[in-house]
């Protein structure tokens, strides 16, 4: 008996998650962030934040299809985490950062977190 | 799958979506 383990499935299915999302193909929810509007999977949402899944398994809220962050979340640190979900490549900009991690920290991505304290740790002179 | 032999196939493993 032997098994087939196809190394880049992930990465592949991952890419076609991405290219549905920029064609807006089965995109069931519009994340609001102060005035701009992201279209996205609940399912990837809820598989990468915390906060997403909390609210995509509360059975009041999973069948909302917008969803307004707090005001305070920064939509350019929003991006870089929407697309770190759906690529796995985090754009880790100096002039960015504390709006990313803060992001991150609203969103509950603790992974994500860690890795910009050290991004920040590693940058201080 | 313990006592099973792993083959590693690292081509493409699903059709690629085309971007638009």
């Amino acid at each position: 008996d032997s098994c087939i383990q196809f190394t880049r499935h992930a990465s592949d299915v991952l890419l076609n998650l991405n290219r549905l999302r920029s064609r807006d193909i089965l995109t069931d929810v519009t994340i609001l962030v102060n005035r701009q509007q992201f279209r996205a999977h609940k399912t990837v949402l809820m598989a990468c934040s915390g906060l997403f899944y909390t609210i995509f398994t509360d059975s009041h809220k999973c069948n909302l299809n917008a969803i307004s962050l707090d005001p305070k979340v920064d939509p350019e640190g929003f991006a870089i985490l929407l697309d770190f979900m759906y690529t796995s490549r985090l754009a880790l900009k100096e002039s960015l950062i504390m709006a990313i991690m803060n992001t991150a920290i609203y969103l509950q991505m603790d992974h994500v977190v860690d890795t910009c304290h050290r991004f920040i740790k590693s940058s201080d002179p | 799958y313990e006592g099973v032999s792993t083959i590693k196939e690292t081509g493409r493993s699903v059709h690629e979506i085309p971007s638009d």
